[in-house]
């Protein structure tokens, strides 16, 4: 496993940076949040803190669960729930001392992981894209 | 590699059976479309013509786009289009003679993608899941 291991990019190569991702911040209206989505054209993107911790995801699947019970699907309505209310606070998070190994594990039932550094800053997220594509590359070498 | 094919499982073994898999017409308005895929969860189906051939994708992004350009999201616009006017048609299928490297490559840029049988009916998906799962197991043994 160890001459298995050298060939695998770091963490920090698999991440996308934060700066690229696209996040909301916890009090945020659903109506900011829907529109960053719909924006952006992610399913789900990363909540932040101010102090830009990672505190979980919201989805355009949690937006529609919220609002669809109504007749009407009445902007108005987001804009009186925060995100904070509705989203998933369960998302798993890899430390820098982490392997690509682990993003795997955790990859398996999240389309993404964040990876925070020593702080619980946010640093940025790993996608099951980019572990896919490490493995098309291997399996060639 | 070949030793490597001998330990991958079949396409059939990966892929989620056709009777798993929420789906919806071509011809269905769209509002059919977002209540199946709000009870199903799922952020996008496949998509089946009458005589249960494979024709696409239709997801909760394309929907949100369809229908967010107006102030309110009015449910009675979603019953005036239908499904096959903004489905993703370019997913791509695998076929009953290929292997898992061949899902491999195509799920780098796809959440699933469709299997159809000889006939090009629509078998069921492969799912990142799935893939992801047998890395996981493999990296172990
Ligand atoms: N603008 C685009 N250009 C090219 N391909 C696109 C794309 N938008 C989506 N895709 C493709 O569709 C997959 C699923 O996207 P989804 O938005 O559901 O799910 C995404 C989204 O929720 C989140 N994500 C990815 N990149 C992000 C970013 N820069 N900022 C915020 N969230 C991001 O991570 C999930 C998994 O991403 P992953 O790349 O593995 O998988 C992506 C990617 O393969
Ligand atoms: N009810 C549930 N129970 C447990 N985990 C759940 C779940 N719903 C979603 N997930 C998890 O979230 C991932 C993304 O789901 P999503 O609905 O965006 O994206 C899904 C969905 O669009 C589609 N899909 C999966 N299973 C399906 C099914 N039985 N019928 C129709 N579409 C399905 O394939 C995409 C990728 O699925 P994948 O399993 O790789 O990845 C799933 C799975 O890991």
């Amino acid at each position: 496993i160890e001459k298995d291991k050298l060939t695998w990019p770091t963490l920090a190569e698999l991440m996308i940076p934060s700066e690229k991702v696209a996040h909301v911040q916890i009090g945020n209206p659903l109506e900011h949040a829907l529109l960053v989505l719909v924006k952006s054209g992610y399913s789900a993107v990363p909540v932040l803190d101010p102090t830009y911790k990672f505190q979980g995801v919201i989805s355009k699947t949690k937006i529609l669960e919220e609002t669809l019970g109504i007749e009407e699907f009445e902007l108005n309505r987001l804009s009186e729930i925060q995100v904070n209310e509705i989203m998933d606070a369960d998302v798993p998070c890899l430390q820098p001392g982490n392997h690509m190994i682990d993003a795997l594990h955790k990859l398996i039932d999240y389309p993404f992981v964040c990876v925070t550094n020593e702080d619980g800053e946010f640093d940025g997220i790993i996608t099951r894209r980019s572990i896919l594509k490490q493995y098309s590359k291997h399996y060639h070498e």
